[in-house]
């Protein structure tokens, strides 16, 4: 999971 | 943002509505689930305590507030409304929060991307989303009349997490490094749940009899 991303979906 | 993706969320977002209008339109929550509402409020928790922390969108942020804040409603009635309380099934809906809770607590402790506060939570949401239709669907199951409006609810709800699973795959065939095996595993578990009440609301629909499920 790319982390720095954040999780993107709901 | 895909069109499955954006199809899934508005479903979602559909199901809630659909609940939402029920209750209110009919002061009634019959057959309709406290624990599984319960669950996904602590599904929201859990899951959106990024809102404080990481602005992914505004559409993001929107979505997460109304499921929130819908979730709370629902619950609120069902538990204090003067009405709709006394409406509900109480005696039916006896499905223990702990048989869910803990093992996808402990899962969750196990099987995570990162040992901090915030991703355990968050992959505890994801374990605990996939189960917390159980409940709903063993309150159905002991329905004798099932409500249209709560079957739709249902189907729209399973509806969501089917057009997810299309959204992963689309996303893994166009985003290079898009990977998230514990949210796939966990979608796919989710969905399969659904797939016998499936088979019995296309059942009901094609032959026009009113929903029931065989105990």
């Amino acid at each position: 999971i790319p982390k720095e991303d954040g999780h993107d979906e709901l | 943002m895909n069109i499955f993706r954006l199809a899934g969320d508005m479903t979602h977002l559909l199901s809630i509505l659909v609940l939402l209008l029920k209750i209110n339109a009919t002061r009634s929550c019959r057959g309709v689930s406290l624990k599984t509402q319960e669950l996904y409020a602590l599904v929201f928790v859990c899951r959106y305590l990024d809102l404080f922390t990481n602005f992914i969108s505004m559409y993001n942020t929107i979505m997460k507030i109304i499921f929130l804040a819908s979730t709370f409603t629902i619950i609120y009635w069902m538990r204090f409304h003067k009405v709709i309380r006394v409406t509900y099934d109480r005696e039916q809906d006896t499905f223990r929060y702990q048989f869910l809770v803990l093992p996808c607590l402990v899962l969750a402790l196990l099987l995570n991307s990162e040992f901090t506060v915030m991703e355990v939570l968050w992959t505890f949401s994801i374990y605990l989303e996939a189960v917390a239709i159980l409940p709903q669907l063993v309150l159905l199951q002991r329905t004798n009349n099932i409500d249209n409006l709560t079957g739709n609810y249902v189907f729209l709800l399973g509806s969501y997490r089917a057009l997810y699973i299309l959204n992963w795959i689309y996303r893994f065939l166009t985003e290079p490094n898009y990977r998230q095996y514990l949210v796939w595993i966990s979608g796919i578990v989710q969905t399969i749940i659904y797939i016998d009440f499936f088979y019995y609301y296309i059942k009901s629909w094609k032959n026009n009899e009113k929903l029931s499920l065989p105990a």
